[in-house]
């Protein structure tokens, strides 16, 4: 899994 | 969601009321950037373009009160408290901080897009939008304690989700090199202020700089 899953991170 | 970004958001969160409460209680905005304040609100805005992709209700409603509360304190320091705001103190050239990250997110990024090129400029504008504040310290020499506790929480969330992102490499293999590097950085500007927050501050004294 990479960034590439989206940014879920706040 | 783990325990380390968990309590990461939730010192973002605490550093934020913090603010708000050193300015509302001393009905002033005297030592705080507006720069930064400035800067922060540009980091919210341009890194939650995405507002409307659902992620999870935590993540919208922090999305929203992030937006909210860095608007909301541009209007204090610049309306309802102007009087005590001094720019002749926050003298840092955010200009340039602005076209460097603006060249950086063009250059280094996942994907050339609108929305990606601008959230990546909201990472590294993150990581440096603390510098205003860190140079108005340094110029003026000490701090009011509940601003240095301000930046503390700050610092602590940044802390923080460097430890996050080495859980989710190990358990997730979670991989994102352009928060990492950002976010180390924004962390190691901390390290003078962590040194001197612990020496003084948290044995009782005022925040002076040495």
């Amino acid at each position: 899994v990479s960034h590439e899953s989206g940014h879920d991170e706040l | 969601m783990n325990f380390f970004r968990l309590t990461a958001d939730l010192m973002h969160l605490l550093s934020i009321f913090v603010l708000l409460l050193k300015i509302q209680k001393t009905r002033s905005c005297s030592g705080i950037s507006f720069k930064t304040q400035l800067l922060y609100a540009v980091v919210f805005v341009t890194r939650y373009l995405d507002l409307l992709k659902w992620i999870s209700l935590y993540n919208t409603l922090m999305k929203i009160f992030f937006i909210a509360s860095s608007i909301y304190i541009l209007y204090l320091m610049k309306i309802k408290f102007r009087a005590t705001y001094d720019p002749s103190q926050d003298t840092f050239r955010i200009e340039f901080l602005l076209g460097a990250c603006l060249l950086l997110a063009l250059v280094f990024n996942y994907t050339f897009t609108f929305i990606e090129v601008l959230w990546t400029f909201s990472i590294y504008l993150e990581a440096v939008a603390i510098l205003p504040q860190l140079f108005m310290l340094s110029r003026t020499g000490e701090a009011e304690t509940i601003t240095t506790h301000y930046l503390f929480a700050l610092g602590a969330y940044r802390g923080l989700y460097l430890l996050n992102w080495i859980w989710r490499f190990y358990t997730e293999h979670h991989i994102d090199w352009i928060v990492w590097v950002a976010g180390a950085i924004q962390t190691a500007l901390y390290s003078d202020f962590f040194y001197i927050y612990y020496k003084k501050v948290l044995h009782g004294q005022k925040f002076e700089l040495p």
